[in-house]
């Protein structure tokens, strides 16, 4: 009845207040809400913390995201525009534990595999995954010669299986460009998006992998026996960076911004002057101005 | 001062020399009129410095000032605020008058250490007062 089909709008509308009112976190977070989907900001607002004790981050992973940010954004913290506008979001983590499985091969240049644990719980749900990149750093001990080919053999493992039989096939990837850092470390970006995709689709709260790297040198003629693999020693265990674009109504949405001049939210800012309302008038009354003149 | 009228010679009534922009500051645009003003604050006043890595200033600004009678589309206003205006200086004063409000705003980005010692670099919407208006 029509009345009824009132309601179900005010309801649906007030429902949709609701949801869209991004201030209304106020209220307890229920389950699915993970913590980290508040914003750090509004967190500390909400419960009222300068920031809860944190565990120290390594200092190589800390100077590589300060160097990411410098490249993302001025001083004043504005983003720049010179990144992929897909996402807004790019999170590292160290591995928790790791134990060495092999050694090395000085003969292959082979480095030792090592296990590694990565917890993802600051992961959001509304945060999808668009690529994943294994980040091994070197020291300066070695000098890489200009072109360099190095082979990552990755095996994924089910957290918690025991690590003599993995679950899945070992997948290896082969690296064909080195990123050059003018800093006293080398950085090496192993990008992993395919085996690490479906996990972070589910929600897993780790992945459990181990992973060993052998570079050679690149040259066009096949390497002959007296080529000496690199000696490949690495120097902390590879970290995960995570590139996301998060979803939520708190995170900014370049892509969004590029192609429509105003967001949602803006629309009920300025109107540009009286030009503006008529169109406004039109829209807002839903009557056509032909037989309507004002 | 009705006796000092009385001892000087009435002048010839000339109007002062019009000042455009005098009278447009006196009488349409008041003296602390609506604008954007800077707040630079650092996270370690809030001592949020040990999980805000970057950046180190942060200047969100803000809108302060009093709102012109005829605000008229200057502020991007709709005509409501207009009628706002009238009804608080003709009709009831206990409605207020137009405030002095943000309206547009840019994103911040941030580099924050979270909990578990992950570090994150994010984009929050909103976070930057570019544009006032009154409403």
């Amino acid at each position: 009845s029509q009345a009824s089909r009132g309601e179900v709008q005010i309801a649906a509308g007030a429902e949709w207040e609701a949801e869209a009112e991004p201030w209304s976190m106020v209220k307890p977070l229920d389950k699915k809400d993970r913590p980290g989907f508040l914003p750090p900001l509004f967190k500390v607002l909400y419960n009222g913390q300068g920031g809860a004790p944190r565990q120290q981050p390594d200092s190589r992973a800390l100077r590589y995201m300060k160097r990411l940010y410098k490249s993302y954004a001025t001083k004043e913290g504005i983003p720049k525009s010179n990144r992929s506008p897909l996402y807004n979001t790019v999170r590292l983590f160290t591995s928790c534990a790791q134990h060495e499985q092999a050694p090395g091969d000085q003969v292959t240049g082979t480095s030792a595999s090592v296990d590694l644990l990565f917890h993802l719980d600051h992961v959001t749900a509304v945060e999808h995954l668009l690529k994943s990149v294994l980040l091994f750093t070197f020291s300066n001990s070695i000098s890489f010669p200009a072109a360099v080919k190095c082979v990552c053999n990755l095996v994924m493992k089910e957290p918690g299986f025991p690590s003599r039989n993995p679950r899945r096939a070992p997948s290896s990837f082969t690296l064909t460009s080195q990123l050059e850092f003018p800093k006293k470390y080398k950085w090496i970006e192993v990008d992993v998006t395919a085996p690490l995709q479906p996990l972070v689709a589910s929600n897993k709260r780790s992945v459990h992998m181990s992973v060993n790297l052998t570079c050679v040198k690149d040259q066009p003629q096949p390497p002959s026996a007296r080529d000496s693999p690199l000696n490949v020693t690495l120097l902390v265990p590879p970290s995960l960076l995570l590139y996301l674009n998060d979803t939520s109504a708190q995170a900014h949405h370049r892509w969004y911004s590029l192609h429509y001049k105003r967001r949602p939210s803006q629309n009920a800012g300025p109107k540009r002057g009286l030009s503006a309302c008529p169109q406004g008038e039109k829209s807002a009354e839903g009557v056509r101005p032909s037989h309507h003149r004002r | 001062g009705r006796e000092t009228i009385g001892l000087e010679l009435p002048k010839p009534l000339v109007p002062a020399p019009l000042n455009l922009s005098e009278y447009f500051k006196r009488f349409l645009f008041p003296q602390n009129e609506c604008e954007l003003h800077d707040f630079r604050l650092s996270f370690s006043q809030l001592k949020w410095d040990n999980w805000i890595v970057a950046p180190h200033r942060y200047n969100p600004r803000y809108c302060k000032g009093d709102c012109p009678r005829a605000v008229g589309h200057r502020y991007g206003s709709p005509v409501h605020t207009l009628v706002q205006n009238i009804i608080h200086e003709k009709l009831d004063s206990s409605v207020p008058r137009p405030s002095c409000v943000p309206a547009k705003y840019s994103p911040l980005s941030v580099l924050t250490i979270e909990p578990d010692g992950s570090i994150a670099y994010k984009e929050y919407e909103d976070m930057i007062a570019t544009k006032c208006t009154c409403r």
